[in-house]
């Protein structure tokens, strides 16, 4: 079974742990 | 590690949250979360997140390349997504390691055991006016009640937002536009500022099995009229 996120908020969530 | 923090909050939605450092905070000074959008089935007390996150694999690590190089890390998979302009990040949990990926519509409404009624819904989005459908009895999700409906309903949709959007009483982009592209109706929303009008789409919804459309499922809270 999938879980299903907006990508709107999962990008800059992302972007964020990444780059700090 | 670079990573999402995937964990189930105190109301049991499944979340995804920043580990970078300083941590990502909303408005309120909280740490802003993802949360997953799913439905509940509260006759059974089951809910999309039952699979929820196992606390020594809670990390979506972003950067790990699988050994599967056909596999991309998930930041790439993210930013992929994000330039082909998908609207939805999913995580399938039934196996391990979790498969995951970006998407343009979203394909699983409710579980397939579910059964259909038929019955007339509503929704604020759509200035409350009814259009008949058939709902997943017993399965909420976004607040209200999750319905499926005609091309033809839909294609009433289409012309009763374009009445409403062209009212003078209306404020630019109070209400969304729908318009089909071939079989996928197309959701967006007008942007106005004072400088810039642009049309942001948000979803895209295609045709089931059935023909039939989940149009604003988990985006509009549907009710029974």
């Amino acid at each position: 079974s999938k879980l299903w996120w907006r990508l709107s908020e999962v990008s800059p969530l992302a972007e964020h742990a990444v780059h700090t | 590690v670079a990573a999402l923090i995937w964990e189930q909050d105190e109301t049991g939605s499944e979340t995804l949250r920043s580990n970078g450092s300083p941590g990502w905070h909303d408005e309120t000074g909280q740490l802003h979360r993802a949360h997953a959008l799913t439905w509940q089935h509260p006759a059974s007390g089951t809910s999309g997140v039952h699979d929820h996150a196992d606390p020594y694999r809670n990390l979506v690590l972003l950067k790990v390349r699988r050994r599967d190089r056909s596999i991309h890390p998930v930041i790439d998979t993210i930013r992929y997504g994000v330039k082909r302009k998908h609207h939805w990040f999913w995580i399938d949990t039934g196996r391990w390691p979790y498969a995951y990926g970006t998407a343009d519509h979203r394909g699983e409404i409710v579980p397939a055991e579910a059964t259909w009624i038929r019955s007339r819904v509503e929704a604020p989005a759509l200035e409350r006016l009814p259009y008949p459908a058939v709902i997943a009895e017993g399965y909420f999700g976004a607040d209200g009640v999750l319905p499926r409906f005609t091309r033809d309903t839909v294609t009433g949709m289409i012309s009763d937002l374009d009445e409403l959007n062209s009212h003078p009483a209306t404020m630019p982009g109070e209400f969304p536009t729908v318009a089909f592209h071939g079989d996928i109706a197309v959701i967006s929303w007008q942007q106005h500022s004072l400088s810039d009008e642009r049309v942001l789409e948000i979803d895209r919804c295609y045709p089931d099995a059935e023909g039939l459309y989940a149009i604003g499922a988990y985006q509009w809270t549907w009710s029974i009229t």
